[in-house]
């Protein structure tokens, strides 16, 4: 009994450890670690690779249990996805890969540049929208984003437009102001068209750590429900463990993954290859 | 900051505590933050160290890091620093794969007043580094700052191609820019960068948020070389020279 306890022992602190290295973090891995080693317990599992099972099994429960099936695009027309996250996770590219694919789905696709901040920011997603072979809609730099917004919106309701993609320039989700722009970009679409955005995004770097939570937190917050995670960069060496403390805490699902930096680089999550690429 | 690093500094700590008699100022608790963070300032590099130039100009910069770390803006943070200090820097766009990289380099050299070199139409960052030193060594420019594309550690085809622009235009030094919320995975980044290319120092950027920068201990501590700066804001001023002390006090918040 001793032996299979040690046993027991150094195999959970094996799984904290791969756990807490693909940044799950504390909180989030002591729950999994707790709740596995409750059900090994009553279900007297001795071997590793059934416990792994369990594991495996208990993670993908976080990543799916509050999640909805995403909105079906024939619900109205047109389907607007607004775009938000912190600087550099890669927004702006997963909208080029985005509409590349409503378009090859053989949807109407715009796109808006409501990025006037950032250098060059509306010039690059210029050349996504040329390489995704969808319309752009563009004011000048400096401009209101809200302004691009709502011009947006009116053109692509003119225009038949399946999907309204909108891209919004970096901010930290501490800056206040920032927030405040953003809420009010909503703001100006919801009340163009009740219900617009239809998903409002998040797009998260994978090789953020423990910050993404409180990314997540805040941009919830500021606009009254993020719908989705595009958790990016999943090419690289990072996990991106930290979408399960955001599953568990605030049951936004992952939508997309970006996986490299051309157009094609963007699949649907699944849960249980991710669970599985953890371990790897 | 990485876990393994972090259980290496526990052991640290513990054996310091241990090796000190109980203070009678203090509580155990006040002593015990305050050995890790005296810890923490030691395992940083106890004093700010800045840029080195070279002996001779021009003193070539060569910024390299993931995508989307912060490389452009903090090249254009480090020419408006130098320009203000009197030196005459080269801005290199050497980024020919993001679209609109060369553009965004641009705009930010313009903002400060300083040149951005590029040879339109070129898909050859090497050439473009290696005919920019040449231009900035006969305009009499002092520093030459290279922008170079966010790049995979584990991309073999781009991490030689950083190694080659190393070997054509040797520069004095090759910066680490890094994302100041990254998680475990900074450890893996600053040591492939630092044993495949190697680095003098590393920037970590987007300090100006709530991220506690646990990163600037992994580094430090698997490539030990210095932080040199930090990034503050996406404004061109808003960058600081790194304090281990502040660091320590921000990551122990
Ligand atoms: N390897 C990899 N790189 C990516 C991925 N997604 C985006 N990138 C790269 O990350 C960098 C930043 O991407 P952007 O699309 O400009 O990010 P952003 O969020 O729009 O940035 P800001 O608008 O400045 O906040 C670029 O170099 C992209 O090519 C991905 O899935 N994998
Ligand atoms: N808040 C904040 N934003 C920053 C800081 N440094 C850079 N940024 C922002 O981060 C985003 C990415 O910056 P870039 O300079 O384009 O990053 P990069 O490393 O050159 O990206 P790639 O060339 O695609 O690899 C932009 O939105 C910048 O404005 C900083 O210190 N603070
Ligand atoms: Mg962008
Ligand atoms: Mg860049």
């Amino acid at each position: 009994i001793r032996r299979y306890d040690k046993i027991d022992d150094d195999l959970l602190d094996e799984i904290e450890a791969i756990l807490l290295q693909t940044d799950v973090g504390v909180d989030t891995t002591t729950k999994i670690i707790e709740g596995l080693r409750a059900r090994t317990v009553e279900e007297r599992t001795k071997d590793p690779s059934a416990i792994y099972e369990l594991l495996r099994h208990e993670m993908v429960q976080i990543l799916t249990t509050h999640s909805s099936p995403p909105p079906s695009l024939d619900q109205h027309r047109p389907h607007v996805i607004m775009v938000v996250g912190v600087n550099g996770t890669g927004k702006t590219t997963t909208i080029g890969k985005m509409a590349d694919r409503y378009r090859r789905d053989g949807k109407k696709v715009l796109v808006a540049a409501a990025d006037t901040f950032r250098a060059a920011a509306i010039d690059q997603l210029a050349v996504w929208a040329t390489r995704a072979e969808v319309d752009l809609i563009r004011h000048q730099p400096g401009a209101d984003p809200a302004a691009v917004a709502f011009d947006a919106l009116q053109a692509a309701v003119a225009r038949n437009i399946d999907v309204l993609i909108i891209d919004t320039a970096g901010r930290l989700h501490t800056k206040t102001n920032l927030m405040e722009e953003l809420k009010k970009i909503k703001r100006i679409l919801g009340k163009q068209i009740p219900g617009v955005p239809h998903e409002t995004l998040i797009v998260l770097d994978a090789t953020t750590g423990q910050n993404a939570i409180s990314q997540a937190t805040l941009f919830n917050q500021a606009l009254d429900g993020l719908t989705g995670i595009v958790l990016t960069k999943l090419d690289g060496t990072a996990k991106g463990g930290i979408v399960l403390a955001i599953s568990d805490r605030l049951s936004i699902p992952v939508r997309m993954i970006g996986v490299g930096e051309t157009i094609d680089d963007l699949q649907d999550f699944d849960a249980r290859s991710f669970v599985e690429a953890l371990f790897t | 900051m990485n876990f393994r690093v972090a259980r290496e500094f526990i052991e640290n700590v513990k054996q310091k505590a241990l090796g000190q008699g109980v203070l009678k100022s203090l509580t155990p608790g006040q002593q015990m933050v305050g050995i890790v963070h005296q810890e923490l300032i030691v395992l940083m590099g106890e004093q700010a160290v800045e840029l080195s130039l070279a002996p001779a100009p021009p003193t070539i910069l060569m910024l390299v890091g993931l995508q989307g770390s912060g490389k452009t803006t903090a090249s254009g943070k480090l020419a408006r620093l130098l320009r203000g200090r009197g030196h005459h820097p080269l801005l290199v766009a050497a980024d020919v794969y993001r679209p609109a990289a060369i553009q965004q380099l641009q705009i930010l050299g313009q903002t400060i007043s300083v040149p951005v070199f590029t040879i339109d139409g070129s898909r050859d960052p090497v050439t473009i580094c290696t005919v920019a030193v040449e231009r900035a060594r006969n305009a009499g420019q002092d520093v030459v700052i290279l922008d170079t594309a966010g790049r995979l550690h584990i991309d073999d085809e781009m991490m030689d191609e950083l190694t080659r622009i190393k070997e054509a235009v040797e520069p004095h030094e090759t910066l680490l820019v890094v994302d100041g919320m990254t998680g475990q995975d900074a450890v893996n980044v600053a040591d492939t960068f630092n044993q495949r290319i190697g680095i003098d120092g590393s920037i970590l950027t987007k300090l100006d948020g709530d991220a506690r920068g646990g990163a600037a201990l992994s580094i430090r501590s698997v490539t030990h070389k210095p932080i040199k700066f930090i990034g503050v804001g996406e404004k061109l001023d808003a960058l600081e020279p790194f304090h281990p002390e502040r660091m320590a006090s921000r990551i122990l918040g």
